[in-house]
């Protein structure tokens, strides 16, 4: 669908996507790491497109298996939620794949 | 308001009140903290009220100055959200706080 493949050409032309919602504290911590990482992710907020929002967080699980919020996308690859974002970075793996896709 | 008279009531008469939506993490943290802790909260779903919902959320900040969720009280005190809460529980301050509660 179209939709599909605004979507993958999104997270393949930017090196971290957000799929957020704005009164969401998940996807603000979220956000939040990255700035504190210096990483400026491309965030769509999903409750300001209107009927376009829902269709969008079907078709993030479509692609991704996930249907919450925060969906993260680094380098064109399905990251997870909040909790596997903070997991990754904990373990020292997250900032290897933000030099990774920057890099791109 | 009749609907302000309602929530006075409610924390008044329940040891431990949480307002809450299904779908938010913060509000999932709370709740399982206290499960945790072997209390079990009143909980109340404000996506699950209809328009009352709203109107609810509304009368919280009215008197508890906080218009998020979750919105935490415990023996009728307006304690605050999941960051007051956990920060309250690596305290230590949470537990005597219940334990006074559900002694009342
Ligand atoms: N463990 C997941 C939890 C994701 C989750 O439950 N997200 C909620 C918001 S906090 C959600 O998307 N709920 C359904 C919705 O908003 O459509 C994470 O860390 O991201
Ligand atoms: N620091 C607060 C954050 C509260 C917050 O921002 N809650 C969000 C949901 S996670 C909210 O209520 N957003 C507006 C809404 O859902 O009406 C806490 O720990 O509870
Ligand atoms: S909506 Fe509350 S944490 Fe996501």
């Amino acid at each position: 669908s179209r939709l599909e493949d605004s979507v993958k050409k999104t997270v393949a032309e930017n090196p971290v996507v957000v799929y957020s919602k704005t009164w969401c504290s998940y996807s603000s911590e979220v956000k939040t790491l990255f700035k504190k990482l210096g990483e400026e992710p491309l965030v769509i907020e999903l409750d300001e497109l209107g009927p376009q929002g829902p269709q969008l967080q079907k078709v993030l699980e479509r692609l991704s298996g996930q249907h919450t919020v925060p969906n993260v996308f680094i380098g064109g690859q399905h990251i997870g939620g909040c909790t596997d974002t903070l997991k990754l970075y904990r373990k020292g793996e997250l900032e290897p794949l933000l030099s990774k896709a920057n890099a791109k």
